[in-house]
């Protein structure tokens, strides 16, 4: 692995002081293998190994610290710093019910996580209510109803657009006092013009308090174009990395932080409906870093 | 990349940063370049040629046809992570099938997740194909079963079997699928005609060890690549192909019923070079 790599190259080192240039050029190639295996995207790898280069080199080589550590210690925290240092919560805004949306790709795991959410938010004392917004997928309303009855959390399907399911949720949902709504929406390319122009219509007609991305946390290259095109169309609030519980390394991550500046609020480590995790930046870290 | 002139050290660091956005993997993509550079060309055209040779003879030999015989039952096992696109491909394969003057029927071996069986009967209409289910929470292999003893009653020669998405880090979930093999060739006396692993184009490295863990517990015979109609260029299969020698079967390339179309390399390689 990466630190057993590093460790090699920096046993053959003998002075102390600063670290020369070639050394960490050593370093930084190992560094940036390992980060491109864990999918970090291409430009991101770039930006981040700049930033460890120039730290590594101002830096004197602590008393008793190897230079090795020091450039893992500078990369580590480099990588935090990427990821998001404070845990933030999720957004209720001022208006009852709060509405959260989940958008994403096909496939992500938007309906699984509106779920999970629900349930942690109904764990949270909180009057919840599932919105069925998928229009398009077969059986995702079946879906939303099966899986909400096992956690006893209401599935709401009035109206036949996306639009007019979530306006007379909203009727609904203030009629019976709930706290929020989760709306679950169709998976939609970030390339598909009509489905992105409907998200931002929905967006702009509901101005919901939150509009969490789910990303697919085993997604490669492409994190960086999906979450570009999305945060361009639309208000992102958040992020939600799913499927974490195999072994990807979830450099994909580090994309779309990079791209969007937003915070990264759970992960998805299962299929069950408390399979959801506040997100800690240090261990996915650890994790991107194999 | 190749709007460039010259095949200078900025070349060839677009070159590279062009392959590694295609998922193409740090270790494929250094030995492409190494080997270019070997070669000391001097046009941008011979390099462009010797890409796509390279990239194509990853290809040769392989079998990418559905390995059918209209005489048989052909039962066609779908697996793969979750999410990526196995239930519909099935539905698109159905449709195809029949086009092809087969008669298939859709088992729906998915029995865990919620509405996974209402999400294939809907396929199976739009197909026109008959779907064999249980209720949600039985056994994935006895659907299987109960359908291998529909399509002999009923004549029909292809069996389409979904199975629930799984990781691949899930040791008794891979078994599982390994029971549903064993009991359609116990049942058949023969084994099943197709293994296909759904990948979706959108993933990363991971997807290396996932094909490493599904090859190794079952008998894997081809891959369906989906997705392909958004912007990932799904570079990872080159590797797949070179280390595994797995055939990629099918690409799906939008949610429609005929998105669903035979794998042509060389278009496949075009697109990755855009
Ligand atoms: N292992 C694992 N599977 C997950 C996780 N989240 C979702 N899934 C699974 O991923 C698959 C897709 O999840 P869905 O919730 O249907 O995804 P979606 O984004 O709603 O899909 P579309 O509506 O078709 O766009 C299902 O098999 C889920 O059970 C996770 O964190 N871990
Ligand atoms: N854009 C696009 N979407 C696709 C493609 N193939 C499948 N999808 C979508 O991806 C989502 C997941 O497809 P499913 O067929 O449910 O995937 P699955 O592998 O059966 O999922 P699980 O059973 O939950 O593991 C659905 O919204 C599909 O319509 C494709 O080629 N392009
Ligand atoms: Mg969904
Ligand atoms: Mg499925």
């Amino acid at each position: 692995n990466l630190t057993e790599r590093l460790q090699n190259i920096f046993k053959r080192l003998r002075n102390r002081g600063l670290l020369s240039e070639k050394d960490v050029e050593e370093a930084l190639r190992e560094i940036r293998q390992a980060l491109l295996e864990a999918d970090v995207h291409y430009k991101v790898v770039k930006d981040l190994l700049n930033k460890v280069k120039e730290k590594s080199l101002k830096e004197e080589v602590l008393k008793n610290v190897s230079p090795f550590q020091q450039v893992l210690k500078i990369l580590y925290e480099e990588l935090v710093e990427l990821l998001g240092k404070e845990r933030v919560g999720l957004n209720f805004g001022k208006k009852k019910p709060a509405l959260i949306f989940l958008v994403g790709l096909q496939g992500s795991g938007k309906t699984t996580t509106c779920v999970k959410l629900a349930y942690k938010l109904s764990q949270e004392q909180r009057r919840v209510m599932l919105v069925a917004g998928d229009t398009f997928r077969p059986a995702a309303v079946e879906q939303l109803k099966i899986l909400g009855e096992k956690i006893k959390v209401p599935v709401i399907q009035e109206g036949s657009s996306s639009k007019e399911i979530i306006d007379n949720a909203l009727k609904i949902g203030k009629e019976r006092l709930m706290d929020v709504l989760i709306v679950d929406t169709t998976g939609r390319l970030h390339i598909d013009e009509e489905m992105m122009k409907e998200l931002e219509d929905l967006t702009n007609t509901f101005s919901p308090s939150e509009v969490l991305l789910v990303l697919d946390g085993m997604t490669g290259q492409d994190a960086i174009n999906i979450a570009e095109k999305f945060k361009q169309r639309i208000p992102i609030t958040g992020i939600i990395l799913t499927k974490l519980d195999g072994d990807a390394r979830g450099g994909a991550a580090l994309s779309v932080r990079a791209v969007t500046g937003k915070p990264i609020k759970f992960i998805g480590v299962g299929e069950k409906v408390f399979d959801l995790e506040y997100f800690y930046p240090d261990r996915l870290a650890g994790r991107i870093l194999g | 990349i190749f709007k460039i002139n010259k095949l200078d050290d900025n070349f060839y660091e677009e070159l590279e940063a062009h392959l590694l956005q295609g998922d193409l993997g740090l270790e494929l993509t250094e030995e492409i370049i190494r080997e270019i550079k070997n070669k000391k060309f001097s046009q941008l055209l011979e390099v462009r040629i010797f890409l796509k040779e390279y990239l194509c003879a990853l290809f040769s030999g392989l079998n990418n046809n559905l390995n059918l015989h209209p005489e048989i039952i052909n039962v066609i096992i779908f697996s793969g992570v979750n999410g990526t696109g196995k239930t519909s491909s099935i539905g698109k394969m159905a449709y195809y099938l029949k086009s092809l003057g087969y008669s298939p029927v859709i088992s729906a071996s998915d029995t865990f997740r919620a509405g996974a069986i209402e999400q294939i009967k809907i396929w199976g209409e739009r197909a026109g194909v008959e779907v064999i289910a249980q209720k949600e929470g039985s056994d994935p292999a006895s659907v299987a079963y109960n359908s291998l003893e529909f399509a002999k009653a009923r004549g029909k020669n292809v069996v389409l079997i979904d199975t629930a998405g799984r990781m691949h880090t899930k040791t008794n979930l891979i078994e599982e699928l390994r029971k549903i093999e064993r009991v359609v060739e116990k049942n058949l006396g023969y084994p099943v005609i197709e293994n296909l692993l759904v990948i979706d184009a959108t993933l990363g490295q991971n997807v290396i060890k996932q094909v490493e863990i599904f090859k190794d517990a079952l008998n894997l015979t081809g891959i369906i690549l989906t997705k392909l109609d958004g912007t990932a260029k799904g570079g990872v299969i080159f590797n797949l192909v070179k280390r595994f020698s797995l055939p990629v079967k099918f690409v799906s390339i939008g949610e429609s019923i005929e998105d669903l179309k035979i794998f042509q390399p060389e278009e496949f390689i075009d697109n990755f070079l855009i």
